[in-house]
């Protein structure tokens, strides 16, 4: 899979661009919280494309975002 | 007594058109 560039997500409609974003985020996440990969997923996507695209290109930063939302996931689901 | 946050976060599923917030307006 040829990764996802800003040229690409520019030329999809915006809630085609959040889907595309989604689809190649769902697998890495997946591989790090695979019981809450779709919520973490959903919450991600709220996320400026731009940052989301970096967080693509950077498995640190993709990591920080994903331990943040469980955090926030766990707190919300606790209350 | 609050329960609009309840189906918080909309989740995602690969192969789904994704329709994020704007699911929560029925």
């Amino acid at each position: 899979q040829e990764p996802l560039t800003s040229s690409m997500l520019a030329a999809a409609p915006p809630q085609e661009q959040k889907q595309l974003l989604g689809e190649r985020l769902y697998p890495l996440i997946h591989s790090m919280h695979s019981a809450l990969a779709g919520k973490i997923t959903g919450m991600l996507l709220e996320i400026d494309n731009s940052e989301l695209l970096h967080m693509l290109e950077s498995p640190e930063s993709l990591h920080a975002k994903v331990e943040e939302a469980v955090a926030v996931l766990q707190a919300h689901q606790a209350k | 007594s609050n329960g609009s946050s309840i189906s918080w976060p909309p989740e995602f599923h690969p192969g789904v058109p994704w329709k994020g917030l704007q699911n929560i307006d029925p």
